[in-house]
């Protein structure tokens, strides 16, 4: 899975996120896919995420949106609110990670794998990581 | 705040070092550092947010390093099948594309969907059939294969046993 979110000097939000699902999966299933509100999610002055994983582990408990709930309704922040729809996946034996840029430009990779290749750039330059 | 950013994934899983030679650290970095150059050089030119999530999908799709577009896993029945999905913010305008199989960019789908259908999601054939008719470049399936995907589909459906990495999206 492949994925991006991103602020412009507008302040708009947006993010994309493409897979190609997991090795050997059932013809016709649509399990990985990244839906609206389980792997991709975008609304100005909250937040963009993207995510990668266990995708049906991230369809049931909705991780984008409810990240960008948590944001919106109980005023966490993008670490607190991921940490916590990531804890969810967790405890029904999903794991994977997201990325997340806030209303405020700040940004978040939070995963529970051991890994996640990962990127960000901005004016002040690129950085990337993979563990 | 910073005047723009932009965040990029490649895929989670069991990225150990012991299991990553540094020259193929050295291409996911490299891969990486693509996709984030082609997102920022949007967003430099005060392109939109949503150009460049796109923009910065691309050329991931096009690796055959990561698990999209070229170079994705296969299907039990040998196939690739391929999802993507995209949302702008400032409206809440979303698009998505599940199960196509012949679109060579499937984020391109999506963000049809969403800018030049009534719809949010559409899947299948219909999908690859919509994609075309907006003039989409279109690949054979087979467009998608590599030797590695190979590999693993006959490892996992020899052990019928999926690893970390398998059950990944």
């Amino acid at each position: 899975t492949v994925g991006a979110v991103a602020i412009d000097k507008d302040g708009n939000l947006a993010a994309a996120t493409t897979t190609g699902g997991m090795t050997a999966k059932a013809a016709g299933r649509v399990g990985d896919s990244p839906l609206i509100g389980a792997a991709t999610y975008a609304e100005n002055g909250v937040c963009a995420v993207s995510a990668t994983g266990h995708g049906e582990y991230f369809i049931r408990v909705g991780v984008a949106k409810t990240i960008c709930d948590r944001v919106k309704l109980a005023g966490e922040t993008i670490e607190q609110a991921s940490e916590t729809a990531l804890g969810e996946v967790a405890e029904l034996g999903g794991d994977g990670g997201v990325i997340v840029i806030g209303a405020d430009g700040t940004f978040a990779f939070v995963f529970n794998s051991e890994g996640m290749y990962r990127g960000v750039v901005d004016p002040s330059g690129a950085r990337t990581a993979i563990y | 705040m910073p005047e723009w950013r932009l965040v990029i994934h490649g895929g989670a899983g069991v990225i150990t070092r012991d299991g990553m030679s540094p020259e193929m650290e050295a291409a996911y970095t490299a891969a990486l550092e693509t996709a984030l150059e082609a997102g920022a050089d949007v967003l430099r030119s005060g392109g939109s947010a949503l150009d460049a999530v796109e923009a910065a999908v691309i050329p991931m799709e096009d690796d055959p390093l990561f698990n999209a577009g070229y170079g994705a896993v296969m299907t039990a029945s040998q196939e690739h099948e391929l999802d993507a999905s995209i949302m702008d913010g400032r409206e809440r305008n979303a698009g998505a594309v599940a199960g196509v199989k012949r679109v060579r960019n499937p984020v391109k789908a999506a963000r049809a969907v969403m800018e030049r259908s009534e719809h949010v999601m559409f899947s299948g054939d219909g999908a690859d059939t919509f994609a075309e008719g907006q003039g989409l470049d279109m690949v054979d399936n087979s467009y998608f294969y590599t030797e590695r995907r190979q590999n693993a589909l006959e490892r996992v459906l020899k052990n019928r046993q999926r690893t970390a990495e398998d059950r990944h999206g």
